[in-house]
């Protein structure tokens, strides 16, 4: 699950 | 569900209003308003795709940074990619939705100079001529 303080993310898609 | 009803004659902005309100009250509303936004903006129906873009516009006017900051990760913006780009969801997506993303992403480039990865998106997209004007 996602919480308040979580800054993760993935990466840029390529087209 | 109410704020993008296809069955809606014109946008309803007692629901629009309504989801921004409840993002801003709640602790992790944004994580969950961009997950759904994302669903509806890639709808085959135009209409339903059209208003979750008038409600992800209106979320950016009156839901803060916090809102900003969700809107900003890869996470969310590879989803508004998926809409353009041929390769994903681009041909199966109206021109109407296409250029409205485009727009939108433009528009952040300029007012939210800060979220960087909204300008990596805006210009790969250009890079890739996606993006032609």
């Amino acid at each position: 699950t996602v919480s308040f303080h979580d800054d993760s993310d993935e990466d840029l898609l390529n087209v | 569900d109410k704020a993008t009803n296809p069955s809606n004659r014109q946008e309803d902005w007692e629901y629009i209003i309504g989801f921004c309100d409840q993002i801003n009250k709640e602790l992790e509303g944004p994580q969950i308003a961009v997950r759904l936004l994302a669903h509806k903006i890639q709808s085959p129906q135009e209409w339903e795709a059209v208003q979750a873009l008038t409600v992800l516009e209106a979320c950016m006017k009156n839901c803060g940074r916090r809102f900003h900051n969700e809107v900003g990760k890869f996470r969310f913006l590879n989803e508004l990619i998926k809409v353009v780009s041929p390769k994903y969801l681009g041909d199966r997506i109206s021109e109407k939705v296409k250029t409205k993303v485009i727009e939108l992403l433009y528009s952040w480039t300029v007012a939210l100079p800060e979220e960087s990865k909204i300008k990596d998106a805006y210009y790969m997209l250009k890079r890739q001529g996606i993006v032609m004007f």
